[in-house]
């Protein structure tokens, strides 16, 4: 050995360039790999069966099957047996003749006849048939807990308190635990979202999709008109990179804001109000159109760009209080599709393409549909848009 | 698919639906 060390001529070659800069290409990737790894799946066994499923490829192939043509002679027979199996009343359906419909994605979504929903007087009506999966009023930073999922809206004021510490609950933990920060959001969908970003600071170039911007979080939302309803399809975590999900938050106000107290937490909510909220969930089987839940002016929009997934009820109940498993995989997922609103052309849902950075949003301001009411006027149970499979 | 509802409203609106019920367009929701 010591005569091999010794003797042993020492060589010098020079090293190709090319290995040098292979060498931190690779390095680059890995780093960036690591700064974009997706989550870890954490939880109870039904989440890591849940999660091993390729849920969203199944989903695209779905979606995909949903458009094909179906020829004539099978749509009777075939929509027939999808009303069976999904509870379709196919007596209310305002085209009767099940060949007009081209393709499931079609007779998904099919208009109802005239009256066949009557519209009640209350100040607050559906916007779509479905299920009711949860409602309550915001107690403070979270959502009052029903039927064991609670939430925190506390981003929904858009206002991050002095000192308020950042979540202390790793991304891996949540899917066995109950919200607990402050920053997070409704869980809707199983999804995760602040609801911050939704309807926060984010600025936008009046009566023009913006490019995507991000949100400051520290800025305070002021509810610079009374927001009176705000209407969100699904939702994406915007700390974290979860599972996608498109989310359209329409934003509306009706009136100028008045002197407003702050509660506690620094929410601007008017003197003798509060918060409220309700989560809706539309079944395969149900009409997929939604519609305006209360006299309302829509002054803005923002999409939150993703893909769609479907939470099932049944799923839900199973995995009670586990927040953010929603968030981090697409539980229960079956189809892939769009959101359409009537009175936005410009806007693209599901598109396929390099997504926009997380955490942000295009946003679209309907003020030239009513200068007089800056936004879209919209009566109750007037037809908004509804959800396309496909 | 599913939609949520948030919104401000007079703390005697009280809602007139019950957790996991069936609900149509244009149904009663609540009211104040």
């Amino acid at each position: 050995v010591i005569n091999a060390w010794t003797q042993t001529p020492t060589k010098w070659y020079p090293i190709p360039i090319a290995v040098g800069a292979i060498l931190l290409v690779v390095i680059q990737y890995r780093r960036t790999r690591r700064a974009y790894s997706s989550p870890q799946v954490d939880g109870p066994w039904q989440v890591h069966v849940l999660g091993a499923l390729p849920l969203r490829n199944m989903s695209r192939v779905w979606g995909y099957l949903n458009s094909l043509e179906l020829p004539p002679w099978f749509r009777p027979f075939g929509f027939r047996v999808y009303a069976f199996a999904f509870g379709c009343n196919l007596d209310e359906i305002d085209e009767e003749d099940l060949k007009t419909y081209k393709s499931l994605g079609e007779f998904f979504y099919r208009k109802l006849k005239e009256g066949a929903r009557p519209v009640d007087n209350a100040v607050l009506v559906s916007p779509a048939d479905g299920r009711i999966l949860h409602f309550g009023t915001v107690q403070g930073s979270r959502v009052e807990q029903v039927k064991g999922i609670t939430y925190s809206l506390d981003a929904l004021l858009g206002v991050e308190r002095p000192g308020t510490p950042p979540a202390s609950i790793a991304p891996s933990q949540r899917d066995a635990m109950p919200v607990v920060d402050d920053q997070e959001f409704a869980n809707v969908n199983g999804i995760e979202y602040t609801l911050d970003q939704l309807l926060g600071s984010g600025t936008s170039t009046p009566s023009s999709p913006t490019t995507p911007t991000t949100p400051s979080p520290n800025h305070p939302h002021k509810f610079g008109s009374q927001v009176d309803a705000s209407v969100v399809e699904s939702s994406r975590d915007l700390q974290e990179t979860l599972a996608h999900d498109t989310s359209v938050a329409l934003e509306i106000g009706m009136k100028p804001s008045l002197e407003r107290s702050k509660s506690i937490y620094g929410a601007s909510v008017k003197t003798g109000n509060a918060l409220f909220f309700t989560v809706i969930y539309l079944a395969p089987g149900d009409y997929h159109r939604f519609h305006s839940p209360t006299a309302w002016v829509v002054q803005k929009r923002r999409h939150f760009v993703g893909e769609l997934f479907s939470v099932s009820p049944y799923i839900a109940k199973r995995l009670e209080n586990l927040y953010g498993f929603f968030g981090m995989v697409p539980v229960g997922a079956t189809n892939v599709g769009s959101i359409k609103i009537n009175f936005d052309q410009a806007l693209r849902t599901n598109e396929r393409g390099r997504p926009p950075p997380p955490g942000t949003y295009s946003e679209a301001v309907y003020s030239a549909a009513s200068p007089i009411l800056n936004g879209q006027p919209l009566l109750p149970a007037q037809e908004m848009g509804g959800f396309c499979l496909g | 698919s599913t939609i949520v509802l948030v919104f401000e409203a007079p703390r005697e609106f009280e809602f007139s639906i019950k957790a996991n019920e069936k609900v149509k367009v244009g149904q009663r929701l609540g009211d104040v």
